[in-house]
């Protein structure tokens, strides 16, 4: 049997909010090592990989591989029935067609179960090799969410250009063009730093909504860092943690747009 | 113009 029990239920509720935009249904595969889930987008352009640690969970059994198959939108009803601090428990019979949350509050005076059925999803996944990559960016997740946004009102794309000089954020369309640029920084406060590891510069051109997509996950984590290489896809990161919990992290890779 | 490329491009699946 499966069952997996998060102090933090509302944990939960955040990575939903980071990837029910992106996908539809997705299949969340149980092991000893934790929940994971990979899933592309239904266009093929992006993937989302889950990973949460076994040891984030307060409890955590897993006697078999399983593969869960959900229905996101229906598992959202299912998660606003619960509190943000409730204590959630995922569990599942082996072999079973459907999976139970238990919502206990915080005082325990009040616990709810919902069983959900499980789906049958036939899912491709991508191996994804271990790459180094030219630049890694690390910064504050809710200014990476806010430049996709505002560069959002400009195009369809951003390019973003990644050199010795820091970073550049650029959208054009019909109202005109915008350019943003964070410089490396080494501010006093470590939250809002900007830190680029540059081996080589590399400016590569991505589709807004996806961006935008993914920086649904600022809420996740304080920090993202993206990673890129000349002719590859762009991947952006968020650990899934607490300030007493590592649980792990959600990835987004996304295909670049070259010219045609 | 650009286009826009999938995963598939880069990656192969298991």
């Amino acid at each position: 049997m499966f069952e997996a029990r998060l102090a933090e239920g509302g944990i939960l509720k955040k990575v939903l909010d980071a990837i029910k935009e992106l996908l539809n249904e997705a299949s969340f595969d149980c092991s000893e090592a934790g929940l994971q889930l990979q899933a592309m987008d239904n266009s093929h352009v992006s993937l989302v990989s889950l990973n949460l640690r076994a040891e984030g969970f307060e409890n955590y059994r897993c006697d078999r591989n399983m593969s869960m198959g959900m229905n996101l939108a229906s598992l959202v009803k299912i998660m606003k029935c619960s509190a943000n601090d409730d204590v959630l428990t995922i569990k599942a019979q082996d072999n079973a067609d459907v999976v139970t949350f238990v919502f206990e509050s915080k005082n325990g005076d009040r616990v709810s179960d919902f069983d959900m059925k499980l789906m049958n999803l036939d899912q491709e996944h991508l191996g994804i090799p271990e790459t180094d990559y030219a630049c890694v960016i690390k910064m504050p997740s809710n200014e990476f969410a806010k430049i996709v946004r505002d560069l959002s009102q400009f195009g369809e794309s951003i390019a973003i250009a990644c050199s010795k000089q820091g970073v550049k954020f650029s959208s054009t369309g019909d109202i005109g063009t915008g350019n943003i640029k964070l410089a490396q920084n080494s501010s006093a406060d470590s939250d809002d730093k900007v830190v680029v590891d540059l081996q080589e510069p590399v400016t590569l051109t991505f589709a807004s909504r996806y961006l935008n997509s993914f920086a649904k996950a600022a809420g996740l984590s304080e920090k993202v860092t993206l990673s890129m290489s000349p002719d590859v896809p762009l991947v952006v990161e968020f650990k899934v943690a607490t300030s007493d919990n590592d649980y792990g992290y959600i990835r987004y890779y996304l295909a670049p747009k070259i010219e045609d | 113009m650009q286009k826009q490329t999938t995963l598939f491009s880069f990656f192969s699946r298991t």
